[in-house]
């Protein structure tokens, strides 16, 4: 594995690289596990589901790199200053976090060190400080129609407790203040008690 | 309007018009898309009764009752683009599948992909006049993502020159099609080709399963609801038994693989062309992932900046829930991840259409790469929006648990997702076996070419040293 390596955690197209090396040592990883098995005179199809583990993993990282390759590509594209400084924030964001939630791959390849990770979850907590007076706005950028949200707690106004107080006056259950159980069932049984 | 939602709004520093462009794909598409959705939300042939207040017979009923609402009017208005159909049927079905979601998504674009001219010529009149109403039928019972082990034959008879399509045991039956069990009078049924006494694996068919006026099941056609399920209440996911059904030579879809009259077999020029409808569908789950990340972050945010709970400092009055760090580090990420799919999703729609353009050019060499990217992307961003949409509603509290979140529907219409158009861990399997076949190729000295070249450079560079 290589030494750690310094990376400049808030440099997207290093952070980048630390990705696709995760991915290609996880790759090389899953190669040799088979070779292994191969080795030990298993047949090439019992050789790959001994590495089934391995090889899922491995195109997890995979995946994972691609995804954070295209949403570093895309800053690319964006001329708006204020749009590209919040989609970067985001981008650094979903980069890192992804880094801690998967710091075994990334500290067993050797790309980074512990100091390196600790460095990671403090800067995660400064971006999701800075993220907070753009929260709301992100959401609204989807621009998903109430209609099709269809949800109480997200409407775009956030009355949400008066229209949750309708909705629930709606439910079937309430289209008779008594329920007919109460007379078929719950005022027999008193009168049997 | 809720003045802690109108203060998160002050509080902007950016053009959240300008962001909505680019996740739309520039203005005149993000207007195109608005005039859309005024059409149905203004339309009041949609108004439905709210679907959680209805019984399964009454939700499938009003679900069939909007698609055939919407058919009628996307002729009306003359809506011809994919995706602005796409996007006129996603606002009339809301949060919850439609009845007839399997013949738009996926029977149709299989008749363009799958038919010959001839074919054509004859079934996509019938199909876009919904005298066929049609699913596809390729799991059974007892298989599903490993297609090679599916069981349902199809026959060759020379003498009458027809298929003898059969379900040779129980876990043949096809199972979990939508729109399978009551609504459709076709399905194009995937099964096992043999003809002259050779098995040439697996191939489409087009079976009538139903008769075209009484609507009633047709001789040697078993067919219906396989029952309730966690969610998809309104998609009548069914059964199909087929016992010796004949079907006409000219129903094996035969754009590239063939069976001449005498039973000659001609192959495809790639095995993976069969592959065509799944890829196109991974590609667009890809983008479904991103569409309920997005409503899910949307809600549990809006909600976090209106909810107020507990004390931050004492005395003080209760704080927006958005201000604790546990619930931004819980949606944050999320929200950040919801537009990361987005990019992938346009990303992934743009491959999907070059190298289709190839390969109806003939130039097959990016297909691999493609299948393979599709398969795992698709697990990929699948398993993460499923697990992040649990958490969204859980980061709402109990009123999460509440159908009038919309939480609990997002979450059981998207989690089949990663089980079905192949279940996650076979489709990174896949994955997996092109990433290693490129590996062995890189390893021999071969320049790679696509995402992952990656692998030619790995074992040379490492990350650069940069100062902390």
């Amino acid at each position: 594995a290589a030494r750690p390596t310094v990376v400049d955690i808030n440099d997207l197209t290093s952070l980048t690289e630390v990705y696709k090396l995760r991915a290609a040592i996880l790759v090389e990883l899953a190669a040799k596990s088979i070779q292994q098995e191969l080795q030990r005179r298993k047949s090439q199809e019992d050789a790959w589901n001994n590495s089934a583990i391995d090889l899922v993993r491995a195109s997890n990282a995979h995946c994972h790199y691609v995804v954070v390759k295209l949403f570093t590509d895309k800053l690319g594209e964006v001329a708006d200053t204020a749009v590209h400084s919040v989609l970067s924030t985001l981008a650094l964001l979903y980069t890192l976090y992804g880094i801690t939630k998967n710091s075994g791959d990334f500290l067993q390849a050797g790309l980074l060190s512990v100091p390196q990770v600790m460095q990671i979850s403090s800067r995660i907590k400064e971006l999701l400080a800075q993220l907070r007076p753009n929260a709301v706005a992100l959401a609204d950028a989807f621009d998903i129609h109430d209609k099709k949200l269809n949800s109480v707690l997200g409407r775009y106004d956030g009355n949400v407790y008066e229209h949750m107080f309708e909705w629930a006056r709606k439910s079937p259950l309430n289209a008779t203040e008594v329920h007919e159980s109460f007379h078929k069932y719950l005022k027999p049984l008193r009168s049997k008690l | 309007m809720n003045p802690d939602i109108v203060k998160e709004r002050k509080n902007a520093t950016f053009d959240v018009e300008k962001l909505t462009f680019i996740l739309d794909g520039g203005p005149e598409k993000t207007r195109r898309r608005r005039e859309i959705e005024s059409l149905v939300f203004s339309d009041p042939d949609f108004k439905e009764e709210d679907p959680n207040f209805l019984s399964r017979s009454e939700r499938y009923d009003q679900a069939v009752r909007k698609s055939a609402q919407m058919i009628l009017k996307l002729r009306e208005y003359g809506i011809a683009d994919p995706e602005e159909i796409y996007h006129y049927k996603s606002m009339v079905k809301g949060n919850i599948p439609e009845a007839m979601g399997i013949h738009f998504g996926v029977f149709l674009p299989t008749m363009h992909s799958q038919c010959d001219s001839q074919q054509k010529k004859k079934w996509l009149p019938l199909t876009e006049s919904f005298q066929v109403v049609g699913t596809y039928a390729q799991t059974e019972m007892g298989h599903g993502t490993h297609l090679r082990g599916l069981e349902t034959t199809a026959t060759y008879d020379p003498a009458t020159q027809e298929f003898v399509l059969n379900s040779p045991t129980v876990s043949s039956i096809k199972w979990w099609p939508g729109g399978l069990g009551k609504t459709s009078n076709h399905a194009i049924v995937l099964a096992q080709l043999y003809t002259l006494g050779n098995c040439h694996g697996l191939h489409a068919f087009i079976v009538p399963i139903r008769d075209m006026n009484t609507h009633l099941p047709l001789p040697g056609i078993v067919v219906g609801d396989i029952g309730p399920k966690f969610g998809f209440n309104e998609v009548d996911n069914g059964f199909l038994k087929l016992e010796n059904v004949r079907i006409p030579r000219e129903n094996m879809l035969m754009k590239y693989a063939k069976v001449e009259p005498d039973g000659t077999y001609v192959k495809p020029p790639s095995t993976k062309l069969t592959y065509g409808t799944m890829v196109f569908i991974r590609s667009m789950i890809v983008a479904e992932s991103a569409r309920a990340l997005a409503k899910s972050s949307t809600i549990a945010i809006r909600y976090s900046a209106v909810r107020h709970q507990s004390e931050i400092r004492p005395g003080e009055p209760e704080p927006q829930i958005l201000d604790y760090q546990t619930q931004q580090y819980k949606l944050f990420p999320l929200l950040a991840t919801a537009y990361a799919f987005t990019f992938v999703g346009q990303y992934m729609r743009q491959t999907y259409h070059r190298i289709t353009e190839d390969i109806n050019q003939g130039d097959f060499s990016e297909m691999p790469e493609l299948h393979a990217l599709s398969a795992g992307l698709k697990a990929f961003t699948s398993w993460e929006a499923t697990s992040a949409i649990e958490v969204c509603r859980m980061s709402c509290g109990g009123h999460g648990y509440s159908r009038s979140s919309a939480l609990p529907d997002i979450y059981v219409e998207f989690t089949p997702t990663c089980t079905y158009e192949g279940e996650n861990t076979v489709m990174m399997l896949q994955t997996a076996r092109y990433l290693v076949k490129s590996y062995k190729q890189a390893k021999a000295g071969q320049q790679l070419s696509g995402i992952v070249s990656y692998l030619n450079e790995a074992d040379v560079r490492r990350v650069q040293p940069q100062p902390v």
